[in-house]
């Protein structure tokens, strides 16, 4: 795709299998290309950088302004982390965690996966890399007592941060989505109006799936924020226009590898730009 | 549904008379829509509606008297035929043990799928062992270990070397040692476009060379299924494919995407997280939920 070229409808054709691939979804990609075709024909894009720019600046538009985090405004503040699995939860946590502790503040895990094998392990490891407490029961107890748990450790001990790890489950199964219900009501109890930020990982190498997850675990629990991770990868993320669009939930962050650091804010120009690379 | 969506189309051009070649563009279209919206790659989409579009211009189409019906019938029957056979199996090796490797994005459920591998192999009778050569992720050993316990399997694992193919290397002469027929190694996600990443699985291979390379992929993977697939199998080789997570909501149309750029077989699905939720893999199944 050349730059001050006049364009025509194959240059229509190939912007729009760019967002395609970059897993915008179908009716989203058409909405805006319906809009870049009724600019080209009425003549007031004629090259190919002005299409860039129209589909940049309709892209960011959607995306609305940053809205990274705002933790601590409450003490402690309780991030419950939920999602499917494999989605990089855990290692989410971790990342969060260290940034946290390196920013002076004071951090909590609660490991409330004691489903998977391994999971509480896992997430230990995290605890020690990141400098955060953890507080872990055995191998299969109640999710929500290890999440009760860890707020009232977080309360007693003037901690500012507890992020609650959770088993990942698809959201197709209404008795794992229950026993999220249960482990909110549980994380309210111990602290009404937490947790105060239930975030959503979401995989960026998912494609329109994790639209239909967004919206089951926000009508499940409620959802906050998402985190996007492996966007170190080729896949795009291009789904969330269509969750903030349709949910208008904030993107947080974005996951760009499997170390500690690899956690960036999510900045609505720069995600636009990396889809036209 | 497309069954709907394709006879309301030809309702409308029937009321207009005879239908011609044009009328079927209109068809095609819900077609796409469709196949996008199920995560089939945007180019696979191209080439399978050409072949859809060409078998549909004939008089069985366009002189019936429901061309919705027909046009459904050519669109399932062509992603039956591109999704492949059932029952396409594990080759087990005239020189046990069979060597099968485990290779994948991260968290598509390559150590979750091995033990279920390993379980369904045990329940045939035979002695697998698995070798947990993911040396990356925090307690990757560990969930192999307490995966393998769960179906009293071995687990071969070093907690000092750092080299996989050095542990695959040294789980290989330890299953031959305890005559192990088959062995299944896990291995790290990684980007298939970590260069240093692919060689170190590159030499996994080469130091063991396995009978059976085993893709492990998200049913839920998008557009990316195609980048991801090809360069896999360019770089390492790929024998077979188990396609995870089927018991989601996921159209799963990056199982016709990876089957279309690699060619190699699905053989099997995973259908839950417990270890004995591992099925063969159905086309027509795969098909009907792909056009929702
Ligand atoms: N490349 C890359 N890998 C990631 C990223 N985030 C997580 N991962 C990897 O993804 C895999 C799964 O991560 P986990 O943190 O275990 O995911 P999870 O959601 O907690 O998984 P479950 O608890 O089993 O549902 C691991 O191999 C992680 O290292 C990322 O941003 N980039
Ligand atoms: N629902 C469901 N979950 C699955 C299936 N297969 C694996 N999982 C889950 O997916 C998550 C990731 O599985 P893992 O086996 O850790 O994936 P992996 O590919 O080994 O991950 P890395 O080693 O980090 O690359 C875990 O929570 C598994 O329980 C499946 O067929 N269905
Ligand atoms: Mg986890
Ligand atoms: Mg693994």
């Amino acid at each position: 795709i050349f730059k001050g070229k006049a364009i025509d409808d194959t240059t229509i054709e190939e912007f729009e299998e760019m967002l395609l691939a970059s897993d915008m979804g179908i009716k989203a990609t058409t909405e805006i290309v319906e809009g870049l075709r009724g600019k080209y024909e009425s003549g007031s894009i004629k090259t190919v950088e002005h299409v860039k720019a129209f589909l940049r600046q309709s892209i960011v538009d959607i995306l609305g302004l940053p809205q990274p985090f705002v933790l601590y405004q409450e003490r402690p503040f309780v991030v419950l982390c939920v999602g499917v699995n494999g989605v990089g939860k855990t290692t989410t946590i971790g990342k969060i965690a260290s940034k946290a502790v390196s920013e002076g503040h004071s951090v909590i895990l609660a490991a409330a996966d004691t489903f998977r094998a391994a999971a509480i392990e896992q997430l230990d490891i995290w605890a020690s890399r990141s400098h955060a407490q953890i507080v872990k029961h055995q191998h299969g107890s109640d999710p929500a007592a290890v999440a009760f748990d860890a707020i009232e450790a977080a309360k007693a001990r003037s901690l500012d941060l507890v992020i609650v790890d959770t088993a990942g489950r698809l959201h197709t199964k209404s008795p794992l989505m229950e026993e999220l219900k249960k482990i909110k009501r549980v994380i309210n109890k111990s602290i009404p109006g937490a947790p105060h930020e239930t975030l959503l990982v979401v995989d960026a190498t998912n494609g329109q799936n994790a639209l239909h997850q967004a919206k089951i675990f926000n009508e499940a629990v409620g959802i906050t924020g998402i985190a996007l991770t492996k966007m170190d990868g080729t896949a795009k993320g291009g789904i969330v226009l269509s969750i903030k669009k349709e949910l208008n939930i904030p993107i947080r962050l974005i996951g760009v590898g499997e170390g500690i650091e690899d956690c960036r804010d999510f900045i609505p120009e720069e995600f636009t730009s990396a889809l036209f690379d | 549904s497309l069954s709907e969506k394709l006879e309301s189309v030809f309702r409308k051009l029937k009321g207009k008379g005879v239908l011609v070649k044009d009328d079927i563009d209109a068809a095609m279209k819900e077609i796409r829509f469709a196949l996008l919206e199920a995560d089939v790659n945007f180019k696979v989409v191209k080439g399978f509606i050409d072949k859809v579009k060409e078998k549909s211009l004939g008089k069985g189409v366009l002189e019936s008297l429901t061309p919705g019906q027909q046009v459904i019938k050519i669109v399932n029957d062509e992603l039956c035929v591109l999704l492949g056979s059932e029952n396409e199996k594990i080759r087990l090796s005239p020189n046990p043990p069979t060597v099968i490797m485990m290779i994948g994005l991260h968290g598509s459920g390559k150590t979750t799928t091995s033990a279920k591998l390993a379980r369904h192999f045990k329940a045939q009778g035979r002695r697998p062992m698995l070798a947990a050569a993911d040396l990356q992720r925090p307690a990757a050993i560990d969930q192999l270990i307490t995966l393998g316990k769960q179906i009293d399997v071995p687990v071969f694992f070093s907690k000092e070397d750092k080299i996989p193919a050095v542990v695959c290397k040294n789980a290989l002469n330890e299953a031959k040692k305890q005559a192990r027929d088959i062995i299944i190694l896990d291995t790290a996600g990684r980007l298939h476009i970590a260069e240093d990443l692919m060689k170190e699985l590159k030499a996994v291979k080469d130091a063991v060379t396995p009978d059976e390379i085993l893709f492990v992929a998200d049913a839920m993977t998008g557009q990316d299924a195609v980048n991801i697939a090809k360069t896999f199998n360019e770089k390492i080789g790929i024998d077979g494919i188990i396609l995870t997570k089927m018991d989601g909501d996921a159209r799963g149309g990056a199982a016709l995407s990876i089957r279309e750029v690699t060619g190699r077989p699905i053989k099997f699905i995973g259908t839950g997280e417990k270890i004995d939720m591992l099925e063969p893999f159905h086309p027509e199944r795969a098909a009907s939920r792909i056009l929702g």
